[in-house]
């Protein structure tokens, strides 16, 4: 399923999901981006950075390398699914569109 | 009085009609007092833009661009097999096509800046809608989208969580915080008997949903019906009936020019263009004011077909036509006299659990919900704008539901029609469905939704688990809405529509855009290039100097016996292709008399490789400066000294 990665949310092939963290009073753009780091590397993904203007936001795409899939969602989702600062996530999937 | 040299342009029916006068969008009155789009930037969040065509390229905002699919700043259009990628180009066109450039056709916002995000050509996801939504949004002041989720009748989808979330962001931090406009096309699901309610970019509230008509004003075969429609304007109808002239790409078939444009997608950016024009009078309109002068202006007429129905505060709806064409003359007009409306107010019931069966059909289950004066305390909300019914409804086939909201005043809203393509066995879970159509109401009073089973089941299969009402509105009364009908008819002779003549307009915040810069994959590349090369060229020069010491050393060794230089064969020295890297000094002692050498002038000028076996050494200290200057002929260096030294 190609499905985004990168600062445009897009990349090809592979695994991706929204994060959304809790920006905890007076943290910092900094403090948030290196907690987005470090939950991508818990959960065995990569973070590429920010979603558009949504603060808080982080795009975490699945890493290169021969890990099956269903091992990645397992890993990404216990991880995600479990961690405190994560007020929200959600598997990126392709959406039907259609020009008008 | 406007003339064109565009070879196009008198085939441009909907900027002005010559065979059925009054059938467009009523424009060229504003041009003629130079209300073009200057100043504002119109996005076509679409398959690309081919920006290098005639047409566009004077207009080009490369600032406003973007390309998601390809993740570059560049949305040029790629051909593809079907020659389907020119749908975004024909979309600016129609808003910003450059006039009296003898090619094609006129731009409704022709002195507008045009910019193209191609995010419709490749996967895409939540995460890049929210992306598209938010792009350069201190630079585009209007986002035309003319696409949504398929117009199959049978789907029911919209943005999802990130895209709601920039939607939401957008209106309120974009545009300087006046709020990004989002101009959205209702739908071409008209003969699948679909309803822009199931899409939820078009129900959102955040967007102006547009719907077309066709030349004679009739709601064409592809349009959908919508509660949540603002207005309509032109497009094209069927094989009679004319389709819309605008710019088209070049590649492929394309000749630049198209005469073919039509669906909803081709009236989305005319009201885009539009809103364009009434940005350049007054830029400080917010993203609700824009809507509130829409459903101030928009004009009813005459089409028994519609349906249309006079709501409480005056305003005249259609579920095919939203509350009418709209009128570039009449927005530009209201737009120059506009004063902000008040802040948005909203209002939430609770999640109200019903668990009720619903029966069929002549019989319908009502519930009901009544929003009193102390309810609405807390938000001072009077009036209403959009409201908003969240529902969870099980049923063994979607398609055979009709819902329907009352407002208080009685101001009936089809929410949601039946689809007799639509089986899905899921029933409706959360989604929700809004109505423009009381707009300017009480918001107190009670509210009824009324569900039915149309279906042909023996026994009722549906039931109603629970919804939610949301009125969102403002604090504006009845009266204040009458009173700005009324200011907004004095406008209409165009007597404010003077340069002389303009209120204060506040510059709006400057809200810095947090784009990481980010690298492209090409720039990527192109660094990684140029890194390899460095790194090459570095170890080849240092190897060269380490070995060139090599030699060195190995010749100082030689000092105390007679060295034997590499015989270099006579061939290669006269052709001088043997390489060799000598030191540049012989370490004579500069105070010793230096016996001139004998030998061509031109030996000593071409530098060392030349020189004799002997010739040279080593002694540390002495600079390579005095060394060349002690080969030079002395009546070279007459003054030669200091430049060459």
């Amino acid at each position: 399923v190609a499905t985004p990665g990168g600062p445009s949310g897009h990349s090809p092939g592979g695994l991706s999901w929204a994060v959304h963290l809790d920006s905890g009073a007076g943290e910092g753009l900094k403090m948030l981006e290196q907690q987005a780091d470090a939950l991508a590397q818990a959960a065995g993904l990569v973070n590429t950075g920010r979603i558009g203007e949504l603060q808080g936001h982080y795009l975490f795409v699945q890493p290169a390398g021969p890990k099956p899939v269903e091992v990645i969602r397992r890993q990404a989702e216990a991880v995600l699914g479990m961690h405190k600062a994560v007020r929200w996530h959600s598997e990126q999937r392709l959406l039907k569109r259609a020009k008008r | 009085s406007l003339h064109f040299n565009d070879p196009k342009y008198p085939q441009q029916w909907h900027l002005n009609n010559r065979r059925s006068p009054g059938r467009d969008i009523n424009v060229t009155g504003v041009w003629e007092r130079n209300v073009t789009g200057q100043g504002v930037t119109v996005v076509v969040v679409d398959d690309g833009v081919e920006h290098t065509i005639q047409d566009i390229a004077p207009n080009y905002s490369p600032e406003g661009s973007y390309d998601l699919n390809s993740n570059d700043p560049d949305p040029m259009p790629h051909p593809d097999e079907e020659n389907g990628n020119h749908h975004g180009t024909r979309c600016a066109g129609e808003i910003a096509a450059v006039p009296n450039n003898s090619f094609c056709a006129v731009g409704v916002a022709y002195g507008s800046r045009i910019a193209g995000i191609r995010v419709l050509d490749g996967p895409l996801t939540d995460s890049m809608e929210a992306v598209a939504f938010n792009k350069h949004y201190q630079i585009n002041d209007i986002y035309s989208c003319s696409w949504g989720p398929d117009d199959d009748g049978k789907t029911v989808d919209g943005p999802h969580q990130l895209g709601k979330a920039a939607l939401q962001h957008g209106v309120i931090a974009g545009r300087k915080g006046f709020g990004s406009i989002f101009v959205v096309a209702s739908g071409n699901g008209g003969q699948h008997n679909d309803n822009c309610n199931y899409d939820g970019y078009a129900n959102s509230i955040y967007t102006v949903t547009i719907g077309a008509v066709d030349e004679e004003g009739r709601m064409p075969f592809y349009a959908e019906e919508c509660a949540s429609m603002l207005a309509v304007t032109f497009s094209g109808g069927d094989k009679m009936l004319r389709s819309i002239v605008t710019t088209d790409w070049d590649l492929q078939k394309g000749t630049g020019c198209t005469e073919g444009h039509t669906g909803t997608s081709a009236a989305a950016p005319l009201a885009a263009g539009m809103i364009a024009l009434m940005l350049q009078v007054r830029p400080c309109l917010t993203w609700r004011d824009v809507q509130h002068i829409i459903v101030f202006t928009a004009t009813q007429y005459e089409d028994r077909r519609a349906d249309w129905v006079t709501n409480e505060a005056g305003f005249s709806h259609s579920h095919q036509h939203g509350f009418g064409l709209l009128n570039a003359w009449r927005l530009v007009n209201a737009a120059k006299i506009w004063t902000s409306v008040p802040y948005l107010a909203s209002y939430a019931s609770p999640m109200l659990r019903e668990n009720k069966a619903i029966p069929l059909s002549p019989h319908s289950l009502e519930v009901l919900w009544n929003v009193s004066r102390t309810d609405l305390e807390m938000s001072g909300l009077k009036t209403l704008e959009h409201v908003a019914v969240t529902v969870s409804i099980t049923h063994p086939r979607r398609g055979s539901l009709e819902l329907k909201l009352f407002c208080p005043s009685g101001m009936m809203s089809l929410i949601g029609t039946p689809r007799t393509m639509d089986s899905d066995p899921n029933g409706f879970n959360a989604w929700t469905f809004s109505t423009v159509r009381c707009w300017g109401e009480r918001a107190r009073g009670t509210y009824r939704l009324v569900v039915r089973d149309v279906g042909d089941e023996v026994a009722p299969a549906g039931l109603l688990q629970q919804w939610q009402l949301t009125l969102y509105g403002s604090t504006w009364s009845p009266v204040d809405i009458r009173d700005r009908q009324r200011l907004l008819e004095s406008a209409m002779s165009g007597k404010y529509l003077r340069d002389d003549f303009t209120l204060p307009c506040p510059p709006g915040l400057k809200i810095p855009e947090e784009d990481g810069y980010t690298i492209t994959p090409n720039t990527l590349k192109t660094l990684v290039l140029v890194g390899c090369f460095t790194v090459f060229w570095t170890v080849y020069y240092m190897l060269e100097v380490y070995l060139s010491q090599r030699s060195v050393a190995s010749r100082l060794a030689c000092r105390s016996g007679p060295c034997h230089w590499r015989q270099r064969s006579r061939k290669s020295r006269e052709e001088g292709t043997e390489l060799e890297s000598v030191p540049l000094c012989n370490g004579k002692d500069p105070d010793s008399v230096e016996t001139e050498r004998e030998g061509p002038l031109t030996s000593s000028l071409l530098g060392p490789d030349l020189l004799g076996p002997g010739d040279w050494d080593l002694s540390p200290g002495r600079s390579a400066q005095n060394c060349l200057c002690q080969h030079l002929p002395p009546d070279l260096l007459q003054g030669k000294e200091e430049q060459i030294c």
